[in-house]
């Protein structure tokens, strides 16, 4: 038997949101620690790695592993029938085909259950290693979605680059170019606003302006984003979600030019 | 142009 509950359903709605964009479908492990979801795009280009605690659920039992394979269009469609205020719970049995959701109204007076069936992926499990980055940023995430959202207009392509003085974002193309500078933020009075750069060495790398604006679509899980490069390895794309866990993209970078 | 990297390669197959 596997059941999770969670009495802030909207998280799992902006989940949803966050990986529907980049995948068709993607396998679901439910353990005993919590649930885990690794796939790359169609095209190899982006991997989306989420991870979801146990202790971040309100009830949580995972009797034996299950993995469920799961259409995220069809997934997507069920979970905006959940009211923002709604507690999710997603529930199987063992060996089942199908997944349940079950949607409360806060008052408990409107208990909606959608069953889904059960996808067989065969998905191969990857292993993310153990990587020392040079530059890591820290930055609001709306600023990032606004940065990456201005930027696109200029080309396919952002150029990001960490330097002890900050963080660069560019773009060129027909219409001319952008730079936008961020400089590490002095005191603030939330964490969250602050620009944070922790930088070994120098790194400048090119991204797909199409994919990370796919990934700004976390945006709504957390006032702040991570990002982590080094020179020839995919960036990471980090959103918390709450205390429950994170979200995190990898893209590999544009190479030559 | 800049030509799009993949991550294949990257991710070790479990």
């Amino acid at each position: 038997m596997f059941e999770a509950r969670l009495v802030q359903g909207s998280l799992l709605k902006k989940v949803m949101e966050a990986i529907k964009d980049l995948l068709n479908e993607a396998s679901f492990d439910c353990a005993h620690s919590g649930i885990l979801l690794q796939a790359m795009d169609n095209s190899h280009v982006s991997l989306v790695s989420l991870n979801l605690r146990k202790e971040g659920f309100d009830k949580y039992r995972c009797d034996r592993n299950i993995v469920m394979g799961m259409n995220l269009t069809s997934m997507s469609k069920i979970l905006k029938c959940a009211s923002n205020d709604d507690i999710i719970t997603m529930k199987a049995q063992d060996s089942a085909d199908t997944v349940t959701f079950v949607f409360e109204s806060p008052n408990q007076e409107k208990v909606s259950e959608y069953e889904m069936k059960l996808m067989n992926l065969d998905q191969d499990q990857l292993g993310i290693p153990e990587t020392e980055y040079c530059c890591i940023i820290k930055l609001p995430s709306g600023e990032f979605a606004r940065i990456c959202r201005d930027l696109s207009q200029f080309g396919e392509s952002i150029v990001i680059s960490c330097t002890k003085e900050g963080v660069k974002f560019s773009a060129a193309g027909d219409i001319g170019t952008a730079n936008i500078k961020l400089a590490q933020t002095g005191t603030v009075d939330k964490e969250e606003d602050a620009v944070i750069v922790d930088m070994q060495e120098p790194v400048t790398l090119t991204f797909s302006c199409k994919y990370l604006n796919m990934f700004t679509k976390a945006t709504p899980l957390s006032p702040q984003v991570c990002l982590s490069m080094s020179p020839d390895v995919p960036l990471v794309v980090e959103y918390k979600i709450g205390e429950i866990g994170h979200i995190r993209y990898y893209l590999a970078p544009r190479i030559g030019d | 142009t800049p030509t799009q990297g993949r991550l294949d390669g990257f991710f070790k197959v479990m």
